[in-house]
């Protein structure tokens, strides 16, 4: 479904060169649930901004369903992103002069939506986050894993074909992130693919497939014994 | 050295009011090691920008070395805050239009020391924190535990007395975290206080004590089993 075939990516920097990302060869199938991890700076972030079109390779073919992403322009990309791809960000992104709830029915109003189910699907998915105390609360009245949550809600809320989690759990207190993690497991059973980037050896042992990282490379690559 | 006596801290958004901190009864003294745990909204981060006069109670009284801190003015406030303590935001905050090393340097520029020393504590801290490689790098140019190193590198630079760390280790892999906690906890021999916010229980229980939270109260506040 999803295929990195010997890409690199390489930021520059003044005159100097970051190799961020290495010769990744990278399959994903539809319906995969795999975590990746790896040491700070290893280029987890760069891989999931990858995966989710949000970056370009510097060299290197990236294939979705069997056809060249670099064969579409930018428009056809982020049309692709929208409609296919669930992201939540290590940083969030949420728009500051909107409410949580607001947060969330973003990609409902870009997609024409009707209001009604718009508001039908805002309620689920704040009651689903611990949420609904705080729908009216702009980001800077909320906190950080109140943030955290309005991102991952955010997400989740166009049933993407593919989720892209980084860091999803990193301002959650434990009970609170195998809730939030449950939720996003439970996607499963609709055939989503799941990549959650995670720092929690925990959490990245629930996954079906575990990618170790280190310095811009995949160090390894396995099949964990979970159903 | 710090002491909070019934404090109470109400936010209002709109027609609701959301009572973040609720009778707070806390002292801590001088060299003392907390970590403040609790879960998602609980009010840490709240607690946290009381105890480093970010944010004023709504009702009750902040002695500071016996004062009373609200007999302080804004700029006052603002200068004791310069000279005696040292922040890592949830969130970082860091400048974005100066670099990682500009970052760490920017309390010791305003403090008016003299440029040479500025660089050579610079250097020190970038090369502790594993970011000498980043120096020149923007945050948007590093990856989010790279931005979470400037931004406690940035907080102790001064030399602070009391040091408030809020979920300093949150976006570090396991072996970069262990690395960041041994460093603010040397500094406990230059006799600072040092408070970590964590949701991490293994950091929690390294602390001398260790204050759980629930629903804006402190719940637990017990003395750990460590030297
Ligand atoms: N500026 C604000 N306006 C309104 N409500 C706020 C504001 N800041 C925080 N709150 C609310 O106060 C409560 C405590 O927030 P706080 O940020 O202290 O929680 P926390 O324990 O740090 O949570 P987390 O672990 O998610 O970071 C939360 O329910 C939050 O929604
Ligand atoms: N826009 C950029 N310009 C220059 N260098 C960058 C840029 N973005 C990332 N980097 C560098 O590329 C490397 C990989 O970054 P990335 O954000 O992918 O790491 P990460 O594995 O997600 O780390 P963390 O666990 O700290 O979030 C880092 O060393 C970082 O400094
Ligand atoms: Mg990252
Ligand atoms: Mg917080």
């Amino acid at each position: 479904m999803i295929e990195l075939q010997n890409v690199c990516r390489t930021f520059t920097v003044g005159d100097q060169q970051v190799a961020a990302l290495r010769d990744i060869d990278l399959r994903l199938d539809a319906g995969e649930y795999i975590s990746i991890m790896g040491p700070s700076g290893s280029g987890k972030s760069t891989m999931l901004n990858m995966l989710g079109l949000l970056d370009r390779p510097t060299t290197g073919t990236y294939l979705l369903d069997g056809g060249k992403v670099s064969d579409l322009n930018d428009e056809q990309q982020a049309r692709v992103r929208r409609e296919k791809v669930g992201f939540v960000f290590q940083s969030f992104h949420l728009v500051p002069r909107l409410t949580a709830a607001q947060n969330v029915e973003l990609p409902m109003i870009l997609a024409g939506i009707p209001a009604e189910e718009r508001k039908a699907r805002v309620q689920v998915l704040m009651k689903n986050y611990g949420l609904t105390d705080r729908a009216d609360h702009k980001p800077d009245q909320l906190s950080g894993g109140q943030r955290q949550r309005v991102a991952i809600a955010r997400a989740t809320v166009m049933n993407p074909t593919v989720l892209l989690a980084d860091e999803p759990t990193g301002n959650l207190d434990r009970n609170t992130g195998w809730e939030v993690l449950r939720l996003l497991e439970g996607l499963l059973e609709q055939g989503i693919t799941l990549v959650v980037v995670t720092h929690d050896a925990e959490i990245g042992a629930r996954a079906h497939r575990c990618i170790h990282m280190l310095d811009g490379r995949i160090l390894s690559d396995e099949s964990l014994q979970n159903d």
